[in-house]
């Protein structure tokens, strides 16, 4: 509160973004360095502007993929934020998010954690412990851990940022789905097959209902066809076109990257199990959306 | 295609460093 961040850097912020996109950066970078030494200047280093002027040359650094020099600006960003907004301030816990994101970005896990934890605890403390701020703090950490092979930790921080995003934002949230999806990830690390066959088969179900209504014997999620299909290739040996299912093109419609990808996850999971006719229903629906 | 699972999820970067 209390610190707005000027006009002036709204709009050079804009310009250099602009530039970015452009991958023009030979202009942009000059760009912030001329504007973070007028700024020095004028108000002196530690100032919340120069702090908002660091983060904007960090950002561009981060486009060109220089991490490296993306932290140290970020670092010095962090200092004048805890002196001039104080330790527990939004702010600060955005800028040690960023920093554990870029760290994450060169494989630096275990020293990004605690930046990540330490951000976590702020949000916590400033929004409360389910705020969905919270929650996507908790999936960056998650992530971060999942990379160290700490499954548990993975599953702790995935479930409680799934219980947040569920209970603030509803089911049918694609953070939801998108948790779900990640959490299932980590129970393929760990070779808990069914666990994330379960989840998978909520995702498609849940992306099911939400599209065309409660699932009934007409009206069935694309894993329940492709499962039957899967019981009556031993009854009749050729099961024939997908259009013998009834709902089939209907099941097949229900499109999202989320959806996508648990399609094809599924569909492994399927085939680990010999379960072919199965994985070749998902993975061509998994097509087909494409 | 655990793979591809595993490289959808991304560390989310907080945009809102730019607002304060």
């Amino acid at each position: 509160g209390g610190y707005e961040v000027p006009n002036r850097l709204r709009t050079l912020h804009n310009l250099v973004i602009q530039y970015a996109s452009q991958g023009r950066y030979e202009v942009a970078v000059p760009l912030c360095k001329q504007a973070l030494e007028d700024l020095e200047k004028s108000s002196g280093h530690d100032h919340p502007d120069v702090a908002t002027m660091l983060n904007i040359l960090a950002l561009v650094y981060r486009d060109q993929n220089k991490y490296k020099e993306a932290t140290h600006l970020l670092n010095d960003a962090l200092a004048i934020r805890e002196k001039t907004l104080g330790k527990d301030h939004p702010a600060v816990a955005a800028t040690l998010n960023n920093l554990a994101v870029l760290f994450g970005k060169r494989g630096k896990y275990k020293e990004a954690e605690p930046l990540c934890k330490r951000a976590l605890g702020i949000r916590e403390k400033v929004l409360g412990r389910s705020h969905p701020d919270v929650a996507k703090q908790l999936n960056n950490l998650a992530l971060l851990c999942l990379n160290q092979a700490k499954y548990d930790e993975v599953e702790y921080y995935y479930k409680r940022a799934l219980e947040i995003f569920e209970s603030k934002l509803g089911g049918d949230d694609p953070s939801v789905a998108r948790t779900k999806n990640n959490l299932a990830t980590c129970y393929l690390k760990q070779g808990k097959f069914k666990d994330a066959e379960t989840l998978y088969k909520e995702i498609l179900t849940r992306a099911h209902e939400k599209e065309f209504g409660s699932v009934n014997n007409d009206n069935k999620p694309i894993w329940m066809h492709a499962e039957e299909r899967e019981e009556s290739k031993s009854k009749q040996k050729d099961s024939g076109p997908y259009v013998e299912y009834g709902s089939w093109y209907k099941a097949c419609k229900v499109d999202s990257p989320t959806v996508n990808t648990t399609l094809k996850s599924l569909g492994a999971l399927y085939r680990r199990q010999g379960k072919l006719e199965a994985a070749e229903t998902l993975e061509e629906c998994a097509t087909k959306s494409r | 295609d655990q793979q591809g699972t595993s490289r959808q999820q991304q560390l989310e970067w907080d945009d809102s460093t730019l607002t304060y």
